[in-house]
C-alpha cells in the first residue's frame, strides 16, 4: 500500500505541474506531503503561485484562482486513476471569460484522453456552447422537474424562459 | 465499467419517471435556478450510497421523497437506479454473467431504504464495494456539489491525502 | 431597546415579505423570532417557499434560490435602517438570466430610493450594463493591480484581455 | 455620512497610491480572475477595523502588505484611508467642524498598526465607535464577501439576530 501511494504521488505530482501551467498559461504549482512517519498518515500540501506571482498562503489567492487550481489537481487525480463518472456543479461560476476558455479546452483533453464520462451543470453560455450534448432541466408544472434534451439554441431560450 | 444510465422516480422534485442517458464526452445540463439540476447529483450519490441527510441538503433521509407541490400530493416511495455496461466483465462473481448492472435503491417513507443489483436483493456494503472497486463512491472527489470547487483547497492537508488514496 | 427590536422586526418582516415575492415573482416567505424569554436573546428563522412549491426546510432550496432570498433579507434590513455602503462581491455568480435581471431591477430601486452608495463586483455581462458607472481592475504588470475607470465597452475588452 | 472615496498604497496587491471614488448610485467593478477586486472589498473593512488575519485571508495581519511579486520587491507598509463627507455634522465632537473626514490605517511589518482621523492619531475604539454610529462597520451584513451571500440562510437563528440589531 506505501509503495502504491508513493507512485501514485510522484504521477500526481507531473500531472498538477503540467495541467495548472496550462490551465493559468504560466506559473508553477507542486504538491508536497508533509512530514509524518508513515506516508500513509502523511497530508498533502499545496503550493502554487500564478504567473507574476511569488509563493504564498494559498489562503490569498482569489476566487477564480483557487477554483482552477482545485481543477488542476482533480483532473491530475483522474490522469493517474480515471473515475468512471466525473459531475461538475457550477465549477464556472467564479471563472472569467478567458479562464471559462482554458477550462473548457482542458475538459474536452480530459474527454477525448480518458475513459471519464463528464456531466457538467452551468449557466455559462460559453460553456454550454462546448459540450456534446445538452439536457435542459425545467419545471413546466411548478415543482415538479422534468428532463428534456434540447440543442444550444433550445438552452438560449431555456435560459430566457426562466 | 462505464455508467450508461440514471432513472429516478418520486426523488426530490423527480416526481415522474426521468431517464438521464450517460453517454461518453462531455453531456451538458442546463436549466433556470431550483428547477432541479443539484438534485440530479444528489441522486447518483445516494444511489451509491451515501447515507447522511446533510448532504442530501435535508433534514433525515426522508427528505428526499417528493414532498409535494401547490399542485401535488407528496409520496412515500422515491427509487433511482444506475445503469452500467458490464461487457468488460468486472461486476462481482453473482453478476458478472450479465451484460449490464442496474443499481437501485429505493426508500419508503418511514421504512428506512434497501438495494438492489438487477432485481436481486443486496446488502449496502455490497454497494459500496462494488463502486469502490470501480474508482468511485459516493464521496468520491470526482462528484463536485454546487459551491464545493474551492474545497480542496480550504481543506486540511490530511483530508487532502484520500485525493491521493483515490489515484493509488 | 427590546422595543427598537421588535419595531424593527415588524418593519423588517413587512420588507422582507414584498421583496421576496418581487424577486420570486410570487411564492411567500416570512421572519419569526424563535421562542426565548427575552427577545434580545431569540433567533430569527427565515421561511421560504418559491411559487408552486411547499414550505420547507431552508437548506432544499438551490443555490440560486438561497442567494435571492438572502438578498430579500438583506435589501429589507437597508429599507429599514440604510447603510452608507453595500458591497456585494459575484453575488450574482449562481443566478441564472431571468434572475440577473430581476436582482439589477430590485438594485436600481435600492439605488434610487434609499442613500446606500453601491459596490457591485461582477463577471456577468447583463450586471455590467446596468451600472451607473464601472472600474476596471488590472495587473497590466503582473502582481501589481491598478484601477482604471472604464465604459461597457471597456469592460468587454478587459474581459477578453484576461 | 456619506462615504465618498478608498485610498490605497501597498495594501496587498495594490502596490501604487490608488483612489477608488465611493459616487452615489452603482458603480461596478470588473476585471480578470486574480486581479484584486476582492482585495479592495478587504480594504474597506481593514480601515474600518477588521481585526482577524483570517478575515482577510492570511495567516497573519503582516499579509495585507505588499508580499512582493516576480519583479518588484515585497513593501514593508501599507495604508488604507476612506473619505467621508461630513455637510451632514454627525462626526464626533472634536472633528465635527470639518467638512471632510479622512480615516486612515496603517500598518509597518512587524509593528503593527495605527489609525488616523484628518491626521489626528485616535485610538481603534474611535474608529469602531465612528462606523458604529453610521449603520456599518467591518462585520456589517452590508459587506458580502465572495461565496458568502448563501451564509444568511446557513447560518443559525441566534447568528441571524444580529442583522435584526442592524436595522433597528
Ligand atoms: N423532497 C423534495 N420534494 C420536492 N421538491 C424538492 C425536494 N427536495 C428538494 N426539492 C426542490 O428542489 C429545488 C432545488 O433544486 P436544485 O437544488 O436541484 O436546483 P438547481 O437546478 O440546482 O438550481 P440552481 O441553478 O439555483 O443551483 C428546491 O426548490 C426544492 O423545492
Ligand atoms: N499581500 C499581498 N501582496 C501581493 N499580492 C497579494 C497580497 N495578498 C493577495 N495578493 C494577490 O491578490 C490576488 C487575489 O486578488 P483578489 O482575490 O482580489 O482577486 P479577484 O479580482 O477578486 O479575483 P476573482 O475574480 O477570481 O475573485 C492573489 O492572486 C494574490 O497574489
Ligand atoms: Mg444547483
Ligand atoms: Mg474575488
Amino acid at each position: 500500500a506505501r509503495e502504491r501511494l508513493m507512485d501514485a504521488y510522484g504521477q500526481v505530482q507531473a500531472h498538477f505541474k503540467r495541467l495548472f501551467t496550462e490551465l493559468f498559461g504560466g506559473g508553477m504549482a507542486e504538491i508536497k506531503l508533509t512530514e509524518a512517519e508513515d506516508p500513509l498518515e502523511a497530508g498533502l500540501e499545496i503550493i502554487a503561485s500564478p504567473p507574476g506571482k511569488k509563493l504564498q498562503n494559498l489562503s490569498l489567492l482569489s476566487g477564480g484562482e483557487q477554483a482552477l487550481t482545485s481543477l488542476a489537481l482533480l483532473f491530475a487525480v483522474f490522469l493517474v486513476n480515471p473515475s468512471p463518472i466525473c459531475v461538475l456543479d457550477e465549477v464556472d461560476a467564479p471563472l472569467d471569460e478567458a479562464n471559462i476558455d482554458r477550462f473548457c479546452n482542458l475538459l474536452d483533453l480530459m474527454a477525448r484522453e480518458g475513459k471519464t464520462r463528464f456531466m457538467v451543470i452551468t449557466h455559462q453560455r460559453l460553456t454550454m456552447s462546448r459540450m456534446d450534448r445538452l439536457y435542459g432541466v425545467t419545471m413546466a408544472e411548478k415543482g415538479v422537474s422534468q428532463l428534456v434534451s434540447v440543442d444550444l439554441s433550445g438552452a438560449e431560450a431555456l435560459r430566457e424562459a426562466a | 465499467m462505464h455508467f450508461t444510465a440514471l432513472r429516478l422516480v418520486g426523488f426530490k422534485s423527480f416526481l415522474e419517471p426521468t431517464e438521464l442517458e450517460i453517454a461518453p464526452g462531455l453531456t451538458g445540463v442546463v436549466g433556470p435556478n431550483g428547477c432541479g439540476k443539484s438534485n440530479l447529483v444528489e441522486a447518483l450519490r445516494w444511489v451509491m450510497g451515501e447515507n447522511s441527510a446533510k448532504r442530501m441538503r435535508g433534514g433525515e433521509m426522508d427528505d428526499v421523497i417528493f414532498g409535494g407541490s401547490t399542485t401535488r400530493p407528496a409520496r412515500n416511495l422515491a427509487e433511482v437506479s444506475l445503469v452500467m455496461d458490464n461487457a468488460g466483465r468486472t461486476a462481482p462473481a453473482q453478476f458478472n454473467e450479465a451484460e449490464e448492472l442496474e443499481v437501485t435503491r429505493r426508500i419508503e417513507r418511514g421504512q428506512g431504504s434497501d438495494y438492489r443489483i438487477n432485481n436481486k436483493g443486496v446488502r449496502a456494503k455490497d454497494v459500496a464495494l462494488l463502486f469502490q472497486d470501480n474508482g468511485t463512491g459516493p464521496h468520491s472527489a470526482s462528484l463536485v456539489s454546487q459551491g464545493r470547487i474551492g474545497a480542496l483547497i480550504a481543506a486540511k492537508p490530511t483530508e487532502r491525502r484520500q485525493l491521493l488514496e483515490e489515484a493509488a
